[in-house]
């Protein structure tokens, strides 16, 4: 399940949206045990300026970012706008049964997207 | 054959060789390894958080529980046959067991941080004569003649708890890696005359650390 975006492009400026990922949807409930799925989100949205430029509490802005932003605002080229990518991201753990009938807790960093940045 | 295309590109980034074919043999999750997954579990953390104060953040590739460094828990059944019937040999001796462990989806580079075995015994009435308890040997399986030397004897006061034994730097050295399979001969003798136990369910609680999951803690942020 995925937030759909607003007018069905890229709308508005870079931010988390949701996506919901559920192992029954990819075939593996069956040998998953919990979770039943999770939060993975994504990112997506225009970085132009001001966007690129997020408050406080938001990811560290990089300068090259802005520098392009600035560029594209000036005289839009190839180079394009930066992209809207993950800046902050999180674990989870999957509890299952492998093919030996054991049963696994495995520990996966970043698999979760708490915040987009661009870059 | 593995999984086509995506599937076997994200089950390789988990760290899976291959999905599990079919519906897996229905067995209880044991207890631990739900506490172990509610106690990591970011959905479950946040739930805890707004039910008790913030504490230390967990760190990644450390099991705070269990108090090692690792990032995958397996919980192994023995596939070994049990004797049922605990009748002491002509010899008087208690019938040993043969605990044989499939460490066969342990990849090379995990390094075991625990391993636990634990032993769940028929309770047993407390029998005549079997005050003071038991003593149980571990060895090592071999072939041919069977029994290799005891690797540790470890006093045990009563069956109605499981009976946990640490094997790492006894049975294992530390930071060494996984062999494919594991077999132990078990042997649980009174130590007074007595009756002979009957051994419900032999299992293996490992703990290793995939160095390739493993991120640097991220600087915080200045």
């Amino acid at each position: 399940e995925a937030e759909p975006s607003v007018g069905g492009g890229p709308g508005g400026s870079c931010r988390t949206r949701r996506l919901y990922v559920s192992f029954r949807e990819v075939g593996w409930h069956r040998w998953v045990i919990a979770p039943r799925g999770f939060l993975a989100n994504y990112c997506q949205g225009q970085c132009s300026l001001p966007a690129t430029l997020p408050g406080p509490r938001g990811p560290p802005t990089l300068n090259h970012a802005v520098l392009r932003a600035l560029m594209h605002s000036a005289a839009p080229g190839p180079a394009g706008l930066p992209c809207c990518v993950p800046a902050r991201l999180s674990p989870i753990s999957v509890l299952f049964f492998d093919n030996s009938d054991n049963v696994v807790l495995r520990h996966y960093e970043d698999m979760v997207v708490d915040e987009c940045g661009c870059r | 054959p593995g999984a086509p295309g995506p599937a076997a590109a994200l089950l390789q980034a988990l760290g899976l060789r291959d999905a599990p074919q079919g519906a897996p043999k229905p067995r209880p999750v044991p207890p631990m390894m739900w506490r172990l997954f509610r106690r990591r579990d970011p959905q479950e953390a946040r739930v805890r958080q707004r039910q008790t104060p913030p504490g230390a953040p967990l760190r990644p590739c450390y099991v705070e529980e269990l108090g090692v460094a690792g990032n995958i828990v397996r919980h192994v059944l023995d596939r070994g046959a049990h004797t049922w019937t605990p009748e002491p040999s002509a010899t008087g001796q208690c019938p040993q067991w043969t605990a044989i462990f499939d460490l066969s989806a342990v990849e090379p580079a995990e390094l075991m941080s625990r391993v636990r075995l634990e032993l769940r015994f028929v309770a047993e009435e407390r029998a005549p004569g079997t005050a003071g308890g038991w003593e149980l040997s571990v060895a090592r399986a071999t072939q041919g003649v069977g029994v290799g030397p005891v690797l540790l004897r470890q006093a045990v006061v009563s069956l109605r708890m499981p009976v946990r034994v640490e094997l790492l730097g006894t049975a294992y050295a530390h930071n060494t890696s996984v062999p494919r399979s594991l077999q132990l001969v078990l042997a649980l003798s009174p130590l007074a005359t007595g009756t002979c136990a009957c051994l419900a369910e032999a299992s293996l609680l490992l703990v290793t650390l995939d160095p390739r999951l493993c991120h640097p803690l991220a600087r915080p942020r200045r």
